[in-house]
Parts: structure tokens; sequence; C-alpha cells
């Protein structure tokens, strides 16, 4: 899990999954 | 040949700063007050899980009380490996089921103390798979990891960011 | 000459749409891409910053409390929200608490079109996933897939008509056999072209865009020459500047927002041909042409939309 620093009271995680052959960093933004 | 017949060009007085010296040469009132939107390309700075300078006993103790009390449940730790907690977590969504087919509702997810340096510590989440707790045994034992091609990271998203939260409150 | 630029075109075409049916959403995605993802239980300001921040115009919606795909948040979404306030000033309250969950609502109350966001599968052909595009006026379509374990959705990403023509500009030399001029396509939008002037009312502008599900107002001044264009992601800079409450700002006050590194609005003339078009969206991040006369006089506008439509239906 990648995280990044909580902002404006909101936070943000990312992984980076595999789709088929590709490589998708799925980034969510939710409210803190 | 195409450049020489082509007439596709850009608009010299839509260039911001062409159109700013427009706008404030025909003294339109606003135009003084309002500055452009500055396009802070403030690159996301990305952290691997989340650090903590607390003592590492501390840490665990929060994660566990932060887990206790999002209703987690977690397998009891083995004593050469206090550092690991192997998460059981009920994914509670509104089931739409369809055709009452069962879905994989316990997410399980391994969360891991990693020591940097001298008092610099960071909490690892890794997603572990799905049960279902209704006991049968879901098929990702027969899907290899290679295999999977289609995985949601969101519910696992979803959970890490209750969790993160719980800890930052609860801190 | 004319009769063989005639059948090349032809050619052409067939060719680009055999190709587009050769090839699926899941090929136009990067080796290694980002998807942006945001929770409804966000506030749509702190939305507003996100996207900013990440330089980007839209997202995929998450319910987490459904686990499912919520939709798009685009620009129309900021727009209803400014012609909400703008006929009920005194609910900044509400509008400054507003979460991104509450934004059907504010469609439901203001009595707009919710945007119709098609989904298509990855792995479908690249040629349906843009007639499906067309149907929808959100103007990009997500590629939704199913998690293998959990059947639960996953949003694969979003492909847009600008990546798609990227795409075929980048992949099909057949664009360069698009020698027609444009005028003779019927492709231009020449009737009725919406317009305003410097000094017209922003409110205005934006219930122009928003009621004729426009993405663009060119600006002209008392000649018809045109000066400008107010985009429909201009109106993210004037909330995001918290202007949207002075909305007596006048167009060209309001174009003011714009940030300095906005590349200029690309005209052309009815003369210009596809090929050079497409040339253009190789190169560079445009998102339509302004048609205008030698005298600089507006005629017309070619979005990407009516160009994708020519290529898989024109002809």
């Amino acid at each position: 899990l990648a995280t990044s620093s909580i902002k404006h009271n909101t936070l943000c995680v990312a992984s980076i999954v595999r789709y088929k052959q590709k490589y998708a960093t799925q980034i969510l933004y939710a409210p803190l | 040949s195409k450049e020489e017949d082509s007439t596709i060009s850009i608009l010299p007085t839509s260039l911001p700063q062409i159109h700013r010296a427009n706008m404030l040469a025909q003294g339109f009132p606003a135009a003084s007050k309002i500055s452009p939107l500055v396009n802070k390309k403030s690159k996301t700075r990305w952290h691997f899980g989340i650090r903590s300078h607390s003592y590492p006993l501390d840490v665990m103790g929060e994660i566990y009380i932060a887990l206790k009390n999002l209703g987690a449940e977690w397998a009891k730790p083995s004593e050469e490996d206090l550092w690991t907690i192997r998460v059981r977590w009920k994914y509670d969504v509104e089931q739409n089921r369809t055709n009452n087919e069962k879905i994989p509702d316990l997410m399980k997810m391994v969360i891991q103390l990693f020591q940097i340096e001298t008092n610099n510590y960071l909490v690892d989440f890794k997603f572990d798979g799905w049960e279902s707790s209704y006991g049968e045994a879901t098929r990702h034992s027969t899907i290899s990891d290679d295999e999977m091609s289609t995985f949601s990271a969101y519910p696992f998203l979803h959970l890490t960011t209750k969790l993160i939260m719980e800890l930052a409150v609860n801190s | 000459t004319n009769e063989k630029i005639f059948v090349e075109q032809k050619l052409a075409v067939e060719s680009i749409r055999t190709f587009l049916n050769s090839k699926t959403s899941y090929d136009v995605l990067p080796v290694s891409y980002r998807l942006i993802v945001m929770d409804t239980a966000l506030l749509v300001k702190k939305s507003l910053n996100v996207l900013l921040q990440n330089n980007i115009v839209s997202a995929p919606l998450w319910d987490s409390q459904t686990s499912k795909f919520a939709g798009l948040l685009t620009s129309s979404d900021f727009i209803n929200v400014i012609q909400y306030y703008f006929s009920n000033p005194d609910k900044f309250e509400l509008v400054d608490k507003l979460q991104l969950n509450g934004l059907k609502d504010i469609e439901r109350i203001i009595g707009v079109e919710p945007l119709d966001t098609a989904s298509i599968h990855p792995s479908r052909p690249l040629f349906e996933a843009c007639l499906k595009m067309m149907g929808s006026r959100s103007r990009r379509i997500p590629l939704i897939d199913q998690d293998e374990e959990t059947h639960r959705e996953i949003v694969v990403s979003v492909l847009t008509q600008y990546r798609i023509l990227k795409f075929v500009a980048l992949n099909c030399r057949e664009t360069n056999f698009l020698k027609r001029p444009i005028g003779e396509l019927g492709i231009i939008t020449e009737n009725d072209v919406k317009r305003c002037q410097m000094t017209t009312p922003v409110i205005d502008a934006i219930q122009l865009l928003s009621s004729n599900g426009i993405a663009s107002i060119p600006i002209v001044d008392d000649n018809g020459v045109l000066l400008n264009v107010y985009e429909a992601i201009d109106v993210l800079g004037l909330i995001k500047g918290g202007i949207y409450n002075d909305l007596s700002l006048s167009v060209g006050e309001a174009l003011m927002r714009r940030s300095d590194d906005f590349e200029g609005v690309y005209t052309c003339t009815k003369n210009d041909k596809l090929s050079t078009i497409m040339d253009n969206i190789r190169k560079a991040r445009v998102h339509r042409f302004i048609v205008v006369d030698d005298a600089g006089k507006l005629t017309g506008v070619l979005s990407l939309d009516d160009i994708l439509r020519y290529i898989l239906l024109g002809e």
C-alpha cells in the first residue's frame, strides 16, 4: 500500500495492480 | 507538403498573457484583482505504508486497538513474530446479490511493522486474499497469483483508509 | 485529382475503421498508468482540489457503501453546482458542505439530465467503445471489468475521445490520405453556433454551455472576429478561486483565471484537411478546432466528437 500525506483532510492511498499485462496504479481519495 | 497548405494555427489573443494584457488595457473592473490559477504540479509524494516514530510495541498496540474498534479479527501472533498481524475483516457492503451467488466477504490483510532506522518505523499493509464467512473455500486457492488478472484494489484501499483514519483519530 | 483524393479518403476511412475494430480499449491503455478515483463521501470542493492538483478534469467515483463504481465526476457537475448556487445564493453553506454523492440531487433540483455514463468491458473492440461513447454526452467512457473472485466492479480506466483520436493519429498512417477539405465533409457545426462577447456575464456563458450540452463557447468582438473561447473546464478555475459567488464577472475577466500553461485556442479554416487536423492532434493537446474565415471571423466549430463521428460513420 502507498500513502500520501493527509492534506485538506483528504486521505490518499494507492496500490499498483497488474491488470492482465498492464500495470494500473489505482489511487483512491477519501475524506478523513 | 502538409505544413504548406495548412491554415491551422493558435489564436494569439487566446494566449493567457496576451488575453490578460488586453483585459487590463480595456480597463475591465475586476481584471486587476483576478490572478491566474497556479496549476501547482505538486507531485504527490508517496510513502510506502505509513510511518511512525513511536515505540514499536506502542505502534502495535495502537493497531490492535484500531482493528478492534473497526470490528476486524486477527490470528494470535506467534511468539517469534510479534511484528506481523494477520487480519481478517468482514467487508460489509450492501450486497444486492443478483443470483444470490456467494461473494467472498472476508478480506484478509497482512499488517507488518518494519524498522527503517533507529526510531523510524513503517507499517505496511498487504492484501492477502478473500474468504467467505459461510466457510466455503474460496477459489483464490485455485487461482494462482499469476493467473489472477482482474483484481479490484478498491475494497482493500477502502479498508486501509478506514484503518488509517482510526489510527489518525486515536493518535 | 479530386476523384483520386475522394477515393483515397474513402479507402483511408475504411482502413481506420478496420483498425478500430481490430483493437480493443485495453490496447489503448499504456503499459503502466494511473487511475485516480474518488470516494463519493468526499466533499465536492475537496474533489476540485484533487482534480486541479493532478491536472485532470474528470475522475471515476467509487461508492464504498455499495463497493460499486458510481459514475464519473466531470466539469458538468461543477457547472450544475454553479447554476444551483446562482439560483440559490442563500445556500452557500449547503454548497460548501456538498459531498460528491449529493451531486445527483443538485442535477434533479436544477432539472438537468444526468450524464448517461455508458461503460464498456476493456476487451470489447475499440470501434464499439467509440459508438457507445458517442451516444453518451460525457465524451468519455469508463472501462469496467469484474474482480475475478468477488465479481465486484473494477474501474480499469476511462477512455476519452481525445485519447482515442490520439491513438488513431499515432497508429494509423492512413490519416495522411484524408486530404479532402473539411468544408466538403459536412462535419463542421456551422448553424446556430453559440457565441458570446468578452463583456458577457460569465453566468450567461455557463448557462449556454449547460443548456446546449456543449463544452465550449467562442468569444467574438462586435464584428464577429474570434478572440477566445470559454471552455467548460474553465469553470473549475472559477470555483477554485471561490469567485463563483461573484457571477457578475464578465467572461473576459473569468478567463484571467486560466493558468499560464494554457496552450491557446486552435483555429482552422474549412480548406484544412483532416490529415493536418490529425497531425495536430498527434502532436498537441488540442480539444477542438474553431473554424474561422480569412478575416478571422467565426464560421463554425469542429469538435473531437465531429471528427470521431465522421471516422466511424461518415462517408
